[in-house]
């Protein structure tokens, strides 16, 4: 089956802050 | 750039081990509709925002503020295969290091894939932010 949609969050844990 | 607003109904949480994946997501899932239907309360109406800055859930009725989530505590999105109109998250727990998949129910599949979507979007932003202030 195919028709899942999932996405990763490429900034998780990241911070602006360094 | 401006926070998309959904309706939802909040089918409630459950911990997760992994930040990701899609079994883990699925099963999360599995259990929160269980726990849900079991439960047999009516479902909180929800408003969530979604920008790249995060996602903020108010209450519908009341408008009182739930939760404002940090994109940077947001790690997964799906829209479940299973239960196709259930739009899942999972984030990091302010209070410490667990990790919590919250889903919410939609009035269509259709919707379910848009608020996935959008927060996908939501995600590609945030990181072309990140990318930029580095």
């Amino acid at each position: 089956n195919t028709n899942t949609i999932h996405f990763d969050n490429p900034v998780y844990q990241k911070t602006t802050e360094d | 750039q401006e926070g998309m607003v959904f309706h939802l109904k909040y089918l409630g949480v459950t911990m997760v081990e992994q930040p990701k994946g899609e079994e883990l997501s699925a099963a999360a899932v599995k259990r929160i509709v269980a726990t849900a239907k079991a439960s047999g309360k009516k479902l909180q109406k929800v408003t969530l925002s979604v920008s790249p800055r995060g996602i903020i859930l108010y209450d519908s009725a009341s408008n009182q503020l739930i939760e404002n989530i940090s994109i940077y505590r947001i790690s997964y999105c799906t829209a479940d295969k299973m239960h196709d109109k259930v739009f899942a998250y999972i984030v990091q727990s302010q209070h410490n290091e667990t990790l919590e998949c919250h889903a919410f129910l939609c009035s269509k599949r259709k919707m379910a894939q848009a608020v996935t979507l959008t927060v996908a979007q939501a995600f590609r932003v945030a990181f072309e932010y990140w990318q930029t202030a580095k």
